[in-house]
């Protein structure tokens, strides 16, 4: 499986 | 970080205190509109899935911890204890529609096929027009409390300091983020007018009236 995106921002 | 991410995301925080605030002292939620916060609830509950499978640092999972508790609370208040005082028949805006195109948004443009990313996706879109029937209740009652607006604009700065942090971010590490990017410009074109309002009215220490 994919890995999900990483988001840094609130 | 950045000090315009950081002044941001503690307007975010006092706005939400400004809101508990308004509704502890005048014992009444009216003029705050349900729906916006309700979406924003919807909005941190389908971000934050991330503090399951991310950990980026204390400060960033006590934030999203705080959002979605925070949210949750105040509709709680809302729905339950000040019920009596919320101002249901100016909440009229249609909520619904705002949650379906940006759920179709999210499907048509999302980050990635992932579906944390496709979550992610919809609470951007989700967020830049959440604000919108707090708006809409302001415009057709005409005038909101003081602290009302005080939040509002709050809400509004921090979203105006984010596009600073990104033009920052851009040219310091090259970091894009187009879906992010788009949405937040048109969150903080919505507020807009409010602005200019907001800044020639309340700032002059007269009531938040539409003229």
């Amino acid at each position: 499986d994919e890995e999900a995106k990483v988001h840094d921002e609130l | 970080m950045n000090i315009f991410r950081l002044v941001a995301d503690l307007l975010h925080l006092a706005s939400i205190f400004i809101l508990l605030l308004k509704i502890q002292q005048t014992k009444s939620c009216a003029g705050v509109s349900l729906k916006t916060q309700a979406l924003y609830f919807v909005v941190f509950v389908t971000r934050y899935l991330d503090l399951f499978t991310h950990f980026y640092s204390v400060y960033n999972s006590l934030m999203k911890l705080f959002f979605i508790a925070s949210s949750a609370y105040i509709v709680y208040l809302m729905w339950k204890p000040y019920r009596p005082t919320y101002s249901a028949s100016t909440d009229t805006f249609r909520a619904e529609f705002l949650i379906v195109g940006a759920a179709l948004l999210g499907l048509a443009f999302p980050d990635s096929w992932h579906i944390l990313d496709i979550l992610w996706s919809f609470s951007i879109y989700l967020e830049a027009v959440a604000i919108l029937p707090q708006l809409f209740q302001m415009t057709r009652t005409g005038e909101a409390e003081t602290i009302t607006s005080h939040y509002v604009f709050a809400l509004g700065a921090y979203r105006a300091l984010y596009l600073m942090n990104w033009i920052y971010r851009y040219y310091t590490e090259g970091y894009m983020d187009v879906i992010a990017w788009v949405a937040g410009a048109v969150q903080t074109i919505l507020y807009a007018d409010f602005f200019y309002i907001y800044l020639t009215r309340v700032m002059r220490g007269r009531l938040f009236s539409l003229p």
